[in-house]
C-alpha cells in the first residue's frame, strides 16, 4: 500500500487543479485519492464539500457533466 | 473500487447541491 500522507487534501491543491482546467468532483476525487491521502473516504468528501463551498467555482456543463473551475 | 468512487461522488455532489 502507498504511504499515506503522500497527497494532501488542501485549498492550495484543490485551488491549483481547478486553475488548470474544469474537473468534476469524480475527477477531483481522483486526485484525492484516499490511499493517498490516508484520509477516510467521509472525511474527503466532507474537506471536498467544505472546500468547495469556499472557493466557489465558477460551474460548467461539459458533455451533460456538471465540471467545476476556477479563473484567475 | 469504482463503486466506492461513484458513492463518494455521489456524496459530494449532493453536499453540494445542498449548498449552492
Amino acid at each position: 500500500a502507498a504511504s499515506s500522507g503522500e497527497v494532501q487534501l488542501t485549498e492550495e491543491a484543490v485551488r491549483r487543479y481547478l486553475s488548470r482546467k474544469p474537473m468534476t468532483t469524480k475527477d477531483l476525487l481522483k486526485k484525492f485519492q484516499t490511499k493517498r491521502t490516508g484520509l477516510s473516504s467521509d472525511a474527503t468528501v466532507n474537506a471536498l464539500a467544505q472546500l468547495l463551498k469556499r472557493l466557489d467555482p465558477e460551474r460548467k456543463l461539459i458533455a451533460d457533466k456538471m465540471h467545476f473551475f476556477l479563473k484567475e | 473500487s469504482s463503486s466506492e468512487a461513484d458513492e463518494m461522488a455521489a456524496a459530494l455532489e449532493a453536499e453540494l447541491n445542498h449548498f449552492m
